[in-house]
């Protein structure tokens, strides 16, 4: 049997909306050690990796590995449903063809079940080695989502300029062109506010705004966005889920033909 | 224009 509990219900919301724009199907394989999901989008131009670890749930049990393909839009149809403070329970038997979502009112006077059919899916997994970048920043996600959100404006890629100092973002087009430079913040006293970049060899790279577009859907997730980059190799852009676990986006970069 | 490469050329299936 398999079944996991979140108090809130809002992490797991918060996970599929930030999935659903790059996904339309995806297989977690659940096992002892939390639920796992690696998929690419049909263009193989970016890549999800979702780590949510069974520490991190309130109530976890997987007594035997199981690979679980899902339609995401199906999904994030169901968790509408929950209500903002529902305890939510995802529930499935060995070799189950359906899973269930379970939500429960705080109150525990509500309470709905959703089954969703489970489907066959070839799988393409990809093996990513553990990689040190040149260059890995931090900063506010809501700063990143408004950089890739007005940069988007001028252009269908951003360049992203990583120096010690700190990182220019820039796009230019038919209208014109605009950068946007994020220096190192002084002081770390405001974790959330902060700007923090690791430099070993300074990086530029640029990358689709419609591929970024997608990625800054996990802002309401964290408050702090990590951005991993070396020259010529996908970008990994990285947020944390609370104590949970986090979402990787790997997005490969463009070059000049 | 730059052109968009595709994840595969950095990662080998599995």
């Amino acid at each position: 049997m398999f079944e996991a509990r979140l108090t809130q219900s809002a992490i797991l919301k918060k996970v599929l909306d930030a999935v659903k724009d790059l996904l339309s199907e995806a297989t977690f394989e659940c096992s002892d050690s939390g639920i796992q999901v690696q998929a690419m989008d049909n263009a193989h131009v970016s890549l999800v990796s979702l780590n949510l670890r069974s520490d991190g749930f309130d109530k976890y049990r997987c007594d035997r590995n199981l690979s679980m393909g899902m339609s995401i839009s199906c999904m994030s149809k169901i968790l509408r449903c929950a209500g903002a403070e529902d305890t939510v329970t995802l529930r499935a038997w060995d070799s189950p063809e359906s899973i269930v979502f379970i939500f429960e009112s705080p109150n525990k006077d509500k309470l709905a079940e959703y089954e969703m059919k489970l489907i066959n899916m070839d799988q393409e997994h990809l093996g990513i080695p553990e990689t040190s970048y040149s260059c890995v920043v931090k900063m506010p996600s809501a700063e990143f989502t408004r950089i890739c959100r007005d940069l988007s404006q001028f252009g269908e890629s951003i360049t992203f300029a990583c120096t010690k100092e700190g990182i220019k973002f820039s796009a230019s087009g038919d209208y014109g062109s605009a950068n946007i430079k994020l220096a190192q913040t002084a002081d770390a006293d405001n974790e959330e506010e902060a700007i923090i970049v690791n430099m070993q060899e300074p990086v530029k790279l640029t990358f689709s705004c419609r591929y970024l577009n997608c990625f800054v859907k996990a802002g309401p997730l964290c408050n702090q966005v990590q951005l991993s980059m070396s020259d010529d190799v996908p970008l990994v852009c990285e947020y944390k889920i609370g104590d949970i676990g986090h979402i990787r986006y790997y997005l490969a970069p463009k070059i000049d033909d | 224009t730059p052109i968009q490469n595709d994840l595969k050329e950095f990662y080998a299936l599995v």
